[in-house]
């Protein structure tokens, strides 16, 4: 399953600023 | 420098919630409920994460993960 699409967030950078982004949003209460 | 190593701490522990001083890829699946990123991509990127490959993740492997992204970022 692969739902990253055309924006390349498949790639390991992507998949890593993902992870990093939804961490820094759960921390800052962000829905 | 040293507020990107306070931020990667923060995050660290949001990780490590039973406070270990590491993270295991039992760790990152927990966060599969809370993190829109599926179990491959957990893994994938526990294994991006973990520098030397011995299945724990520490503070110093993550804080140099989070300065990369930072990088991508800037």
């Amino acid at each position: 399953e692969n739902k990253a699409g055309a924006g390349g967030a498949a790639t390991s950078e992507g998949m890593l600023a993902n992870f990093f982004n939804s961490l820094l949003n759960k921390k800052s209460g962000a829905p | 420098q040293q507020m990107m190593s306070e931020k990667a701490k923060e995050l660290f522990t949001v990780c490590d919630a039973e406070e270990k001083g590491f993270i295991t890829k039992r760790d990152m699946q927990r966060l599969q409920s809370q993190l829109p990123l599926s179990p491959d991509q957990l893994e994938h990127v526990f294994d991006s994460l973990d520098g030397d490959g011995n299945g724990f993740l520490t503070l110093e492997e993550f804080t140099d993960g989070f300065g990369g992204f930072l990088g991508m970022r800037s």
